[in-house]
């Protein structure tokens, strides 16, 4: 049958495969990895030695680990159907407004909340561990989303197709064909509705998912709020900072 | 586009999937 006009459903099971294949091939760690490494936890010693270090220092450390889970994400929207087929000029758009909130999404898969960890560097850390940041609003608005998003209890390839539509988001300022890009949104968010009622979910599922929008952009707009203080304040340090954190969240 | 020298590169680069 035809979910729409243009669509039917092997055409969904297709889009569905792909954007799941290409999820799970390119997430940084696997959900079984992640789960034999949830006890490791970083002892009161260790998190006390991080909060000791100078804020340039923890800076640099979080740039790094950003940089690397964000070829990550470049990776996955390379395996998207149709995302190579956009003009360089959106692909680069798409991955500049939307990498970070990838990020966010796939965060969960690796928060632990019965502790309130989250995993980084190796070991789950609690939000105190960032304290060097001196960002605490920031850190402590990153922790709550991956609480709420984990109530969620998303499927892997709910998860995967979440990620692939707020990736291919057609509202991104400066795209030059937005319209090739809400088409491909669409199906997407075609295939998410059809995944959830095939797991039993509902639209009421789906709601709650797009109710986290906000609270992810806010989360970007203040990042790079962050950083632009970052950057007065450390403007050698700024400069060291990864060459491709540098770009995508460069003015 | 100069400015995005990085992304360009991987996103240029063949995927290993790609072989």
């Amino acid at each position: 049958g035809a979910l729409s006009d243009d669509c039917s459903l092997l055409d969904i099971e297709r889009i569905t495969q792909n954007v799941v294949k290409s999820h799970i091939e390119t997430c940084q760690y696997s959900t079984e990895e992640l789960k034999r490494l949830t006890w490791n936890l970083y002892t009161p010693e260790e998190t006390r030695s991080f909060q000791l270090k100078s804020a340039e220092w923890m800076w640099q450390q979080c740039a790094v680990h950003i940089t690397n889970a964000i070829q990550y994400v470049v990776e996955f929207a390379k395996r998207i159907s149709g995302f190579m087929d956009l003009c360089q000029n959106d692909q680069i758009i798409l991955l500049k407004a939307g990498c970070l909130e990838v990020l966010l999404i796939r965060m969960c898969r690796a928060y632990n909340s019965t502790n309130n960890t989250l995993f980084f560097n190796g070991k789950f850390a609690s939000p105190q561990f960032f304290k060097a940041l001196g960002c605490d609003d920031l850190v402590n608005a990153i922790f709550e989303l991956a609480k709420s998003l984990c109530r969620l209890q998303l499927s892997e390839e709910e998860m995967a197709l979440f990620s692939a539509a707020i990736l291919l988001s057609p509202d991104r300022p400066w795209l030059t064909e937005s319209q090739q890009v809400q088409k491909l949104q669409e199906k997407i968010y075609l295939a998410l509705q059809h995944s959830l009622h095939m797991g039993g979910g509902s639209q009421e599922k789906l709601d709650k998912m797009a109710s986290k929008l906000p609270q992810m952009k806010s989360i970007c707009n203040l990042h790079i709020d962050k950083l632009e203080f970052f950057r007065l304040l450390h403007p050698e340090t700024a400069f060291s900072f990864p060459p491709l954190y540098r770009e995508v969240f460069g003015s | 586009t100069e400015r995005h020298k990085i992304l360009h590169r991987l996103l240029q680069d063949s995927s290993p999937a790609d072989g």
